[in-house]
This record gives structure tokens, C-alpha cells and sequence, in this order.
């Protein structure tokens, strides 16, 4: 029980302090276990500074990096114990493009690394740009989904299309 | 063991028999709001073994089943398959017989739903076993809804700790 | 108590009516409240279709289409009762182009009608390009927050610079 | 009563003075992650009367003072002033007298926050009074903090109430 949990937090703690830098192009995070009596009943903790900031609990920071912050962590635990398929659903929709970008450089650098293979549902044309192949959704009859292969172009007049 | 293709029928917005082709690397999926792009995760976390109803943003499970448009008839049958290519041979033993794996659920609406792999009736207790020995299945960490992020950001310190459960 | 809370539901009721078929270019909705013993602790459940869509409880619709559920909702209250100023902080992020156009003519509109100012925080280009005047907020000194006054072409860049 | 500017000195990550002009019609803000876009919205809500430190995403109200970076000192005063424009002379009675009203909130660390209007010391209540009068105030339903419309999707039936209330 609680050795597992901590063998597992030491996992994802070292991951996560290199996702994270990574993601915010350097600073600082760490996780902590909150102290319980009962030591399976601990929480997780998670503090962070982004580039020239100070370290704060995650709740102190914006939303776009509390949103980053998040995605390291999600991160942090899927390479603990890496799985064939990763789907997100819409995760880049706070962030700025900056972000995005450095978002999709870890995408690309873990579907390397483990081979999985990532279904990304997103509205932002820098993502869009970033995928290997696009398929558009669209619901030329009302209420009936379709699917289709499109190319970023296509990606982009669908976006557009409503 | 990897995904390569993922069929529905009849389920949510996806009346009309649809394939999602899933090859190596970033696929991305785009579309307007409301066309259906999150039900397509649904499909594949519900082929994967969900058993809760509210996961699936329904009251009963029944919902996942096309429900009708203004142009269209409500279905009383859905289906998912979900196709393996197992060539490494890494699935377990009880399934490990082909290259090529399909499991497949199907539900009739008042009546249940039940497993299918490679045409054979097969437990739900066993298609969970055949993903979670692969590290992934409905609720695994790599199946990021939409709204996860903002919850896990809003989520009380004890609440996070299944993030690190399901790493151990 | 209860009679106020009644005619404050029914004005908020019918603008919501008409501003969620602004916002999605058609279709229907309505508030219902709750059936409580005590009539003021009643709470307010939303009933939505969009257009083509049958009508369902709004945690059945996407989470876009729930979010635009919502600003309907939000301006509903906002207009049974205007003010001087009003105050969004990316409500726009889970919206796709089409309704992110919607939303800004609805803007437009009630800026006309009740001479309410508006602040509206943004990632996306679209919305940027509808505003009568733009402000930048960077920190070009890390840690530290400064305003400048741009133009559309600023905006992007200052989007992009990160 | 129109609002027509917001000036801030050391208020969160706004060291330096910084002056946001408030035109008629849609003033667009934008930015980088994490620039200070949203500290503006708090330092509205709190010169308008905020007395919850939470509402201002911090522990304690001295958690809006400049906290320090890592070129600068930490801040031991932070000051909000907000410009209105009363020529239609609609203010209650006690501000009335002006044309042009400046409301304005400083804190010092470890010793509490006062309020002037016109540069005249005023009570937190008669300043809420004065911008409940108009409709608006620190919780108002036209201040939409970020993440507010997703907490309005996921709130139960019961806590979307005070929606109605405000506008009763
Ligand atoms: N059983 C069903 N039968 C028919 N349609 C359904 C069913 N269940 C859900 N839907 C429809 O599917 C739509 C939602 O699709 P989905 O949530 O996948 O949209 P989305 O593409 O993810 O949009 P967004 O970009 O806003 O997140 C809803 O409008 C809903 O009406
Ligand atoms: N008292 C303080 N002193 C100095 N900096 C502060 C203080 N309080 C908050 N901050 C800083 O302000 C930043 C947050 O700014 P804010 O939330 O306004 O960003 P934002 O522009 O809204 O970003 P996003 O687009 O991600 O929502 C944080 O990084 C935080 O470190
Ligand atoms: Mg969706
Ligand atoms: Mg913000």
C-alpha cells in the first residue's frame, strides 16, 4: 500500500520536474504528499514557478499556467507507466501560442520516445499545423456526425464553417 | 500491442457506420462545436469497459445509442469496434492467438450491452484485463477528457492522489 | 422573498430566450427552477436545443455548446439589470469561429442598448479584430506587468511573443 | 455614471503605476500567459469593495502587494485608484457634488486597506453602497472572473440561483 504510493509519487515527482521545465521553457516545480495520519489518505500537493517568478502553491499562478502545470503533471504520470494510445480533449484551449508551440514539441517527443500513438481534439490552428494527418467532424446534417480526412487548409474551413 | 482503427454504428451523433483510421504519431481531430468530436473518445473509452453511465455525460447507458434527429429516427442498437494489431504478440495469453484483434461492444437499448473479441462472446471483466495489462482502458490517464484539466487544476489536494495510484 | 425571486426569474427567463437563439443562430431554450418544499431554495436547471437538435438538459451538450449556454445565461441576469461595466476574462475559449462571431455581435449589440463599457480579455484573433480599441499586457521585465496600447497587427504579435 | 479609468501602483504583479483607459463600446485586453491580464479584473473587483482574499486567488489581502520578482523587492503598499465619469449626476447623495469621482483602495502589509472617494477617507459600506446603486460592485454578474462560465455549466441547480437573485 503506502510503499507503492510513495515509489510511484518519486516516479512521477522526477518526471514531472523535467515536463515541466520543459513545457515552460525552464523555472522550477516540485510535487509534495500532504501529511496524513493515515498515510494513504494523502494528498497531492503541487508547487511551481514559471521562468523569473517565485515558487507558489499552483493556485497562485494564471490560468494558462495553472492549465500547463496540470498537463506536465498528466504527463508525468501516463510516462510512469506509458500506455499505446493518449487522447486530449481540447487541453490547449487556455493556452497561447507560445505555449502551444512548446506544447506540441513534448507531443512529438513522447510519441517518439513511447511509441504511442496520440488522438489531439483541438481548435487552434498552430495545433492543427503540428499533427502527422487531420480528420474534420463535421454535421453537414444536423444532429448526424460525419467524418472526414482533411488537410490543414481543409482543417482550417472547417473551423470556420460552423 | 497498438490501436489502429476505431468503427461506430448507431452510437451518439454517429448514426452512420464511421471509421477513425488511428496511425503512429499526432492525429488531430477538428470540427465545429457540437459536431461531435468528444463522442468519438467516448466510443473508445466505452468499448475499453466503461460501466458508468454519468462518464459518458448520460443518465443511463441507453444514451449512448442515437437518439434521433429533427431529420432522423431514434436507433435501438449501437456498436463499437476497435481494432488491435497485435503482431508483437504482447496481449494476454487467453487472446494472444492472432496478429489482428477487434473487440467490439454492442448494445441494444432495454436490454444491455455485451463484449465481443474477434466474433467471440467474451466478459467485460476480460476485455478490462486485456487493456489494463497494456497500461490504458476507460479510465486511464492517457484518456484526457475535455474539462480533466480544469478539474484536476481545481481538484482538492486528496483528490489528485488517484493520478499517482494509477502510475504505481 | 419568493415573489421577487419569481418575477426576477421570469425576466431573466424570457431575455435568456431570446439571447441563446442570438447566440446559436436559431433554436430554443428555457429555465425551469427546481420543486423545492421551501420556494427559496429552488434551483435553476436549463433546458437547451440547438438548432436541429432535440431538447435536452444542458449538461447533454457539448462543451462549447454549454459554454455558450451559459453567456446566454450570464448576459440574461446582466440585462434584467445593466451596469456601467462589464468584465469578461476568456469566455471565448472553447468556442469555435462561427460562435466566437455571434458572440461579438451580441457584444456589439448590448454595448448599443445599455452604453455599457466592456473589458474583454482574449486569445482569440477573432474577437481581437471586433474590439474599438486593443491594450496589451506584457512582461517584458520578468515578473513584472505593463500595459501598452496596440493595434490588431501589435495584438498578434504580442499573442505570439510569449 | 460611466467608468472611465483604472490606475494601479503596486498592486500584484503591476509594480510600476499603470494607467487602463475605459472607453464607451468594447476595449479588447490581451497578452501572454501568465502576463497579468486577470490581476486587472481583481484590482476592479477590489477597488470596488472585495473582502474575501480567496475571491482575489490569494490567502491572505496582503497577497495583492507586489510580492517581489526576481529583479525587484517585494512591495509594502499597493493602491487602486478608479475614475468615474458622474456628469449625468446619478451617484447617491453623499458623492454627488462632482462631476468627476476618483474612488480609491491602498493597503499597507500587516495593517489593513482604507478607502477615499475624492481623496476624503470613506467607509468600505458607503463605497459598496455606491456601486450597488449602479447595479454593480465586487460580485457583480458583469465581472466574469476566468473560469467562471465553466463553474456555471458544472454548478448544481441550487448554486446557479444567486444569478436570479442578482437581478432581482
Ligand atoms: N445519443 C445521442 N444521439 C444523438 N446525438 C447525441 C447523442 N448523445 C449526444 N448527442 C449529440 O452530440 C453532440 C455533442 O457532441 P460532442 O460533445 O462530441 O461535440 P464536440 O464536437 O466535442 O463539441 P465542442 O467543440 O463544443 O466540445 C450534442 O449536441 C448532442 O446533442
Ligand atoms: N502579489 C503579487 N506580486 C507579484 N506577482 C503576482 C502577485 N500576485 C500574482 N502575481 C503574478 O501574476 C501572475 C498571474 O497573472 P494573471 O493571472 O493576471 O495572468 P493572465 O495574463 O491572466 O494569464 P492567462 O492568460 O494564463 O490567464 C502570476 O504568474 C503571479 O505570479
Ligand atoms: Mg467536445
Ligand atoms: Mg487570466
Amino acid at each position: 500500500g503506502r510503499q507503492r504510493l510513495v515509489v510511484a509519487f518519486e516516479a512521477v515527482n522526477e518526471h514531472f520536474q523535467k515536463l515541466f521545465s520543459k513545457l515552460f521553457g525552464g523555472g522550477d516545480a516540485h510535487l509534495s504528499l500532504t501529511e496524513e495520519d493515515d498515510p494513504l489518505d494523502a494528498g497531492l500537493e503541487i508547487f511551481a514557478s514559471p521562468p523569473g517568478k517565485k515558487m507558489q502553491v499552483m493556485s497562485l499562478l494564471s490560468g494558462g499556467e495553472q492549465a500547463l502545470t496540470a498537463i506536465a503533471l498528466v504527463f508525468a504520470a501516463f510516462l510512469t507507466n506509458p500506455a499505446p494510445i493518449c487522447v486530449l480533449d481540447e487541453v490547449d484551449a487556455p493556452l497561447d501560442d507560445t505555449n502551444v508551440d512548446r506544447f506540441c514539441s513534448l507531443l512529438s517527443e513522447i510519441a517518439k520516445l513511447t511509441g504511442t500513438r496520440f488522438l489531439i481534439i483541438t481548435h487552434h490552428r498552430m495545433t492543427m499545423a503540428r499533427m502527422d494527418r487531420l480528420f474534420g467532424v463535421t454535421m453537414a446534417e444536423r444532429g448526424v456526425s460525419q467524418l472526414v480526412s482533411v488537410d490543414l487548409r481543409g482543417a482550417e474551413q472547417l473551423r470556420d464553417a460552423g | 500491442m497498438q490501436f489502429s482503427k476505431l468503427r461506430l454504428s448507431g452510437f451518439k451523433s454517429f448514426v452512420d457506420p464511421t471509421e477513425l483510421q488511428i496511425d503512429a504519431g499526432l492525429t488531430g481531430v477538428v470540427g465545429p462545436n457540437g459536431c461531435g468530436k468528444s463522442n468519438l473518445v467516448e466510443a473508445l473509452r466505452w468499448v475499453m469497459g466503461e460501466t458508468s453511465a454519468k462518464q459518458m455525460r448520460g443518465g443511463e447507458m441507453d444514451d449512448v445509442i442515437f437518439g434521433g434527429s429533427s431529420d432522423r429516427p431514434a436507433r435501438n442498437i449501437a456498436e463499437v469496434q476497435l481494432g488491435i494489431d497485435n503482431s508483437d504478440r504482447r496481449a494476454p495469453v487467453s487472446f494472444n492467438d492472432h496478429d489482428d484483434l477487434t473487440i467490439s461492444r454492442r448494445i441494444e437499448r432495454g436490454k444491455g450491452s455485451g463484449y465481443r473479441v474477434n466474433g467471440k462472446d467474451s466478459r467485460a471483466r476480460d476485455v478490462q484485463l486485456l487493456f489494463a495489462d497494456s497500461a490504458t482502458g476507460a479510465r486511464a490517464t492517457g484518456l484526457v477528457s475535455q474539462g480533466r484539466i480544469g478539474a484536476i487544476i481545481n481538484a482538492k489536494p486528496r483528490d489528485r492522489r488517484h493520478l499517482l495510484e494509477e502510475a504505481a
